[in-house]
């Protein structure tokens, strides 16, 4: 439980900027 | 409330004052009857020795753990969010368990950002439409000259070249 | 139920629970090896001591029923006040309070709809993309019609030229202006025309 916690936090953590690291370069793509 | 690396240190502190008033030499004394009617200086010394020990090897725990976890600046920052919450009342956002809908919020500034860009070529294309639509119409008013021109230039020689016919036609009688 | 605190994790990256149990059970170990310390000394101290530890009337039996019973009575009491600890360090220093939001999750402090208003938002952005598409469409349509206007601009200067060129020729061969000179040649042939028939009706 305890890993499981840990792992979950660290993604809610780190993912939204990833994921919005990731729409960024998108959308940029996208405009060009 | 004091800051957090304080707070915990106190709280140590305090746990380890009251264990230690818990396990007191007249506590420890009764436990080692025998031995402390033999030898009440030593039991003193060792008695005193286990408090010393038990203190620094908590202590050096606690201290291990907070170098371990970097604690000190992750609760001075801790501190430093808190402090900056002053004042809200209300329970704040806490992730939903749904990662796409909890992941909406951080894309909503990047997607405001994007249609903004597209308003701004919209909004680019709009004016440059009306300035080719201009030279447009201009374009084609200047050709329409242009064809009224060479449609004048056209009809004054085929007059002249009907003159011309009808003069030789004269002439030729 | 447990309460995960996935948020203090979030801050932390390590559960509180699990750093309070990795001091209980530090803390516990301190406790029962300086207890075997304190018994290991008095053993000694018996054995050095003038009749040994039997003659002295303490046998390590009695001694090890002192330090159970010591260590009994402290374990009690270092539960209770680490249940305090723990309550105070949960409550306190490990844990983000309600009204408190981490950094990383600022955004969702200013987009509370957060779902919905990206629904909203990629709609519009693909409504606006369509609009745009369109405006490129007629602005590449504008283009080409000014290209097309320009090669019959040309076109037609060049037959304006023409033109100008055939009026160039006729000067060139001393027709002057060309109808100026059919002017002429009409005026010139009336005269023509009136000499014949003057000539003719003095003739007959």
């Amino acid at each position: 439980l305890d890993e499981v916690i840990v792992e979950t936090a660290m993604k809610r953590k780190q993912c939204p900027r990833k994921i919005l690291e990731q729409v960024i370069k998108i959308t940029k793509a996208q405009q060009e | 409330t004091p800051p957090r690396a304080q707070l915990l240190d106190a709280v140590v502190e305090t746990f380890l004052q009251r264990l230690v008033a818990a396990g007191s030499f007249r506590r420890f004394a009764s436990c080692y009857r025998r031995f402390h009617q033999l030898q009440p200086e030593v039991t003193r010394r060792i008695y005193d020795q286990f408090v010393a020990q038990l203190q620094a090897a908590i202590r050096d725990e606690i201290s291990e753990i907070k170098a371990e976890g970097n604690l000190g600046p992750v609760l001075d920052a801790l501190d430093a969010i808190v402090e900056e919450a002053r004042g809200q009342t209300e329970p704040a956002w806490r992730p939903s368990g749904d990662p796409e809908a909890d992941t909406g919020s951080i894309l909503v500034p990047c997607a405001q950002q994007r249609r903004a860009a597209l308003l701004r070529a919209l909004r680019g294309q709009r004016d440059e439409n009306r300035r080719l639509a201009q030279a447009v119409l201009a374009g084609r008013e200047r050709i329409r000259a242009l064809q009224e021109r060479i449609q004048a230039r056209r009809d004054a020689w085929q007059a002249l070249s009907q003159d011309q016919r009808e003069l030789l036609t004269s002439l030729g009688g | 139920s447990v309460n995960p605190m996935t948020y203090e994790t979030q801050f932390f990256g390590f559960t509180p629970q699990t750093c309070l149990l990795r001091i209980y059970v530090a803390f516990q170990d301190y406790l029962f090896e300086v207890m075997l310390t304190v018994e290991r000394v008095i053993l000694k101290r018996l054995e050095a001591a003038p009749g040994g530890g039997e003659g002295g009337g303490v046998s390590p039996v009695q001694i090890r029923k002192g330090t159970e019973k010591f260590l009994r009575f402290l374990k009690e009491r270092f539960d209770g006040l680490f249940a305090t600890l723990e309550t105070v360090l949960l409550q306190l220093v490990l844990r983000v309070p309600d009204h408190v939001l981490l950094p990383e999750d600022r955004s969702h402090a200013r987009h509370p709809g957060g779902r919905e208003e990206l629904a909203r938002l990629r709609e519009e952005a693909d409504r606006l993309r369509g609009r745009y598409e369109a405006e490129a469409r007629a602005g590449r349509a504008l283009m080409a019609e000014l290209e097309e206007q320009r090669a019959a601009r040309a076109q037609l200067e060049k037959t304006l030229r023409w033109f100008d060129g055939l009026e160039g020729a006729w000067r060139e061969h001393g027709g002057g202006d060309p109808r100026e000179s059919l002017a002429f040649l009409r005026r010139g042939a009336h005269r023509l025309r009136d000499v014949v028939g003057d000539v003719e009706s003095k003739g007959r």
